[in-house]
């Protein structure tokens, strides 16, 4: 479904390379539960920016569902990422002049549904990270957890076939950690594809498989239980 | 050093009142670790604003080393808040056009040091949370636990005798958000009065003291290690 074929990322800052993703090759298949973890500035969200086609590798390819996505064009591109991905951001990357349910709506209009259908679809995604009371506000009238569920909300409300979470409990207490992560694995029982960045060892564990990253390469790839 | 009285913010949202902060009387002492915790949305973030003078209170006093704050005017107030605090905040809030090294120094130009000193200071604190190789990097082209560690070095860098901390490790990996606590830890002994925000219980129990807020008032206030 996804694969990476010695994809690197490098930023030119001066006179030193600074290699944000290093000569990654991997594969995700149809239904998996992935952890990608390691430091911070180790390269995740390089990498899941990549996956999600908001950003091109310097070299190497990045194959989604068979394509070349390197070769695809803005339309095609535009279209394999709205209709297949889901993706909460590591920082929300709300809309600030929409309101809260407006936002969540937004990717709805490309799944070609009816203006009643994504404003229901909308609200019941807000009413499943409990911001039921919260449809009218603006992005800054929000707490920081709020904020981040909204985004939640947004990258689950069309039930994309394959979901990016990067850091998606980052701003939340414990208990709506839980209910975000009991979100997310109802969601891979249902047959969803889930690629989770996080450096909560304790949420790396509940995937079925790790990926850890040092320096922009992968020192680890393999199951989450394994010692 | 820190008071409340009956410190209540509300925002009128429609024809519903929603209370950020509600009817909130505290009291912390130089010198002490506490720490502020609670459910996403229930007012953590909204008192730690008032207490670093960024919000006032819609009724109640906040008093500061025993002045009125509300009482203060602009001058007086500003040079309050530069003087004495350092304010980690929960979104960053970097200047996006000045580079990691001028977003530290910008806080020291009021404590009336000289252009040589401030860049010293800086280059310290950008040292002592590993982003030495960053300084001429901009805000963007940083991974989102490096802005996190650019606001962190920026709230230290001038020694301030309170530090208001709001989730400052949400975006750091496991070793680097132990760092930061033992840095925060190191400047409690040295006699710093430290005020942190956080949803990680296990963070929590490392300070002296406990506030636990819910909906916008206290429903705990006492030791740390209490059961
Ligand atoms: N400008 C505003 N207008 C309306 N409501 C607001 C505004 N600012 C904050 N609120 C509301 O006040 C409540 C408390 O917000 P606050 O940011 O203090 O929460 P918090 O405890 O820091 O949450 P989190 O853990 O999610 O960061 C929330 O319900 C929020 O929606
Ligand atoms: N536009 C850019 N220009 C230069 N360097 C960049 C740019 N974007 C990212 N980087 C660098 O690439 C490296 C990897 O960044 P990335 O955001 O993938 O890290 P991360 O693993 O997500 O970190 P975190 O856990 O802190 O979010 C970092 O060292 C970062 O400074
Ligand atoms: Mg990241
Ligand atoms: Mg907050």
């Amino acid at each position: 479904l996804i694969a990476f074929n010695n994809v690197s990322k490098h930023y030119q800052m001066g006179d030193t390379l600074v290699k944000a993703a290093d000569d990654i090759s991997m594969e995700i298949n149809p239904g998996e539960f992935v952890a990608i973890v390691g430091r911070s500035g180790s390269g995740k969200s390089t990498c899941m920016n990549i996956i999600g086609c908001l950003d091109v590798p310097t070299s190497g390819e990045y194959i989604l569902k068979g394509e070349n996505v390197g070769a695809l064009n803005k339309n095609e591109l535009a279209e394999i990422r709205n209709k297949m991905l889901g993706f909460i951001f590591q920082q929300y990357n709300l809309l600030p002049k929409l309101t809260v349910l407006e936002n969540v709506e937004v990717p709805l209009m490309y799944a070609g549904l009816s203006k009643a259908d994504r404003r229901k679809k909308a609200i019941e995604a807000l009413d499943m990270v409990q911001l039921s009371d919260k449809l009218t506000n603006m992005p800054n009238q929000l707490s920081g957890g709020q904020q981040q569920r909204v985004s939640i909300a947004r990258a689950l409300a069309g039930d994309p076939a394959i979901i990016l979470a990067d850091e998606p409990t980052g701003a939340l207490d414990s208990k709506t950690s839980r209910d975000v992560l009991g979100l997310l694995q109802e969601l891979h029982k249902d047959g969803h594809t889930i690629v989770l960045i996080t450096h909560d060892n304790s949420i790396a564990v509940t995937a079925e498989r790790i990926i850890r990253l040092e320096d922009g390469y992968v020192i680890y790839d393999g199951p989450a239980d394994a010692p």
